[in-house]
């Protein structure tokens, strides 16, 4: 896509299929489009060079608008609680463990909560990683209510004078209104044990190889729980995770981190420059 | 809808005659982009396009019937066809036992969906054998057994061994219990991850499957051509597993990896517990797709 190619409309229909392909939403790519097509006609871009720097440009003002920035929240006093949300399968559990490694080794003290009372093996999965990791986990017993582990875990980090608390959920569609209902309930408490706070960052988990639903699970987690960032995971497949530009474009959530792998080092801050790089790889 | 978009399109087309190229070329931007946000991949979409142009320019507009709807009856017809004529069952093999092997990338539903599998056989009168061959997910093995439970279904596990000789191991136990169908649990994984897509080929190898079974979340967008090609290259899949329709996904993979892979979906997951699991209907998720 650079070079002193001339611009032409084969040019543009190979950017087109580049972005689409990268799970960016029709309407996204179109409109990005539009704006080079009438600077191609105004004249003010030269070359093909010029043309994909432009629509990079124009990507990197979207993810960056309102000064998005990667940077956590932290809590005014300890513990700062993170809660972790997402449908089933996305990656939540792998990135609560890679998210409290990290912490960790940035010297903080990390407990994490198990409250996914539901599925099967889903707090001896959580609880497996903390022994790896090296972070405490509070579980409640089989089937508890979930919103009752996270009252316990709050407590506890409370009483370990615990830098932060991590709190992994169960897998849950979008579309389930009681799935919807039990999360508020969660938030709800943890709103409550902080003193009418809500957790410092509630981060929803998307998996890269998503398409298009991946706005309408942002939407709603968002109007349940309002989510403050995404944790793209699965990055190191090849998919692209272009959808996260119209989830930040239309609902204005960051993204936070990447999750790159299955081992607990393979989580990074977002970086938008390299992410939009490598939408044209 | 897709139906209420071609509907202004026609709006000025009246009286009888046949769609012109031009009104044609209308039509299709907005099945395009109907498809398109579906999560069909754009080469599928571009080909799909083709034919329906074909089969709709000169078509004449028959009495009574809307051009909207005509082109909609033209898509939903090519659609359904695309996604499987018939309904394809599972093959069993001569010689028991009968060895399904699931596989697919991280987090698609393998797991839960051997359980499902496991349920649905046994309801038909089968003795199948769970097969715990996933040795890298923390509790992985622990999860396929507190599954095994659930659809009282036995779960075969091998410390210490590697995924190939838990395959194998698995087989023998199978022959010397009695059970005729051993479902094979594997590890997610990535189509572009050489050494653990080797595995999948040495478990093949060894034992032989009657179903090579791809599980896909129904949610895959554009990159379900490139994952399901990368495992259909490795292993040959016999089949598909479509995961998560209890969501609202419009599930445009499903029409990506069929034209692509060309092997059928055998089910449908439409949800988490052990009985959420249906057979694929090729219009059902044609109108999906559609909007
Ligand atoms: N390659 C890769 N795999 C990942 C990544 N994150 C998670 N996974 C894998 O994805 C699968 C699902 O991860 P989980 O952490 O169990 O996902 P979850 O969202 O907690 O799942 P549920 O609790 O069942 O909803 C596991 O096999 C993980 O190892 C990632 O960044 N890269
Ligand atoms: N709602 C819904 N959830 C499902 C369905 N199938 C699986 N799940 C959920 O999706 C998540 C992932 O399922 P698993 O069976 O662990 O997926 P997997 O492919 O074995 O994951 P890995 O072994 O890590 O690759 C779990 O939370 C399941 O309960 C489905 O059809 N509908
Ligand atoms: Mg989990
Ligand atoms: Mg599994």
């Amino acid at each position: 896509f650079t070079g002193r190619g001339k611009i032409d409309e084969e040019l543009l229909e190979e950017l087109e299929e580049a972005l689409i392909g990268a799970d960016l939403n029709i309407h996204t790519t179109m409109r990005a489009l539009d704006e080079l097509r009438a600077m191609v006609a105004d004249k003010r871009l030269k070359d093909a060079t010029d043309v994909t720097d432009h629509l990079k440009r124009f990507l990197w003002d979207t993810l960056m608008a309102g000064g998005a920035s990667p940077v956590l929240s932290v809590a005014p006093s300890a513990p700062t609680v993170y809660l972790i949300v997402g449908v089933n399968g996305v990656g939540k559990t792998t990135s609560v463990a890679k998210l409290a490694y990290k912490l960790q080794r940035e010297g903080k003290r990390v407990v994490l909560a198990a409250a996914d009372t539901f599925r099967a093996a889903a707090v001896e999965q959580l609880a497996l990683w903390g022994e790896r990791v090296g972070v405490e986990v509070v579980k409640g017993r089989d089937g508890a209510d979930p919103a009752a582990v996270v009252f316990d875990a709050i407590q506890a980090a409370k009483a370990r004078k615990a830098d932060y608390l991590l709190i992994d959920t169960a897998g849950r569609l979008h579309n389930k209104s009681h799935l919807m209902e039990e999360l508020k309930k969660i938030n709800r408490v943890v709103m409550r044990e902080l003193g009418g706070r809500s957790a410092d960052e509630t981060l929803l988990v998307l998996d890269a190889t998503t398409g298009q639903n991946a706005v309408n699970q942002a939407r709603e987690f968002k109007s349940a729980v309002s989510i403050t960032g995404l944790i793209l995971a699965k990055l190191d497949g090849t998919a692209r995770g272009g959808i996260v530009i119209t989830i930040k474009d239309e609902l204005n959530v960051p993204i936070k981190l990447i999750g790159t792998g299955e081992k607990p080092g393979d989580m990074e801050y977002f970086d938008a420059q390299t992410f939009i790089d490598a939408l044209f790889e | 809808s897709l139906a209420d978009k071609l509907q202004d399109v026609f709006k000025k087309l009246s009286g009888k005659g046949a769609l012109t190229e031009a009104d044609v070329a209308e039509a299709l931007r907005e099945v395009r982009l109907g498809l398109l946000e579906a999560d069909v991949n754009f080469k599928v979409v571009k080909d799909f396009i083709g034919r329906i142009r074909e089969r709709a320019v000169g078509v004449d507009i028959l009495e009574g019937l809307h051009p909207a709807q005509q082109v909609i009856k033209i898509v939903d017809e090519e659609l359904t066809a695309l996604l499987g004529g018939e309904q394809a069952p599972l093959s069993f093999s001569a010689k028991s036992p009968t060895v399904i092997m699931l596989c697919g990338l991280q987090g698609a539903g393998k797991t839960t969906h051997a359980g499902k599998l496991a349920q649905m056989l046994r309801k038909q009168g089968r003795n199948p054998l769970l097969v715990a061959a996933d040795i890298y997910r923390p509790a992985a093995i622990k999860q396929l057994q507190v599954v095994g439970e659930q659809v009282r279904t036995p779960v075969f596990t091998l410390d210490g061994a590697d995924p190939t000789k838990i395959a194998q191991a698995g087989v023998a136990e199978a022959i010397r219990a009695g059970n005729d169908i051993v479902i094979l649990d594997t590890a997610g994984r990535l189509q572009i991850d050489e050494t653990l897509m080797a595995e999948l080929q040495r478990i093949k190898v060894a034992v032989k499957p009657q179903e090579i079974l791809l599980v896909v979340d129904a949610m895959t967008g554009q990159e379900a051509v490139a994952v399901a090609q990368g495992f259909h290259e490795a292993l040959d899949v016999t089949g598909l597993i479509l995961t998560k329709l209890d969501g609202d996904t419009r599930g445009g993979a499903a029409l990506s990896i069929k034209s692509v892979v060309g092997r059928p979906i055998k089910f449908v997951g439409v949800g988490e517990k052990m009985d959420a699991l249906e057979v694929f209907h090729p219009d059902r998720m044609a109108s999906r797709i559609l909007g």
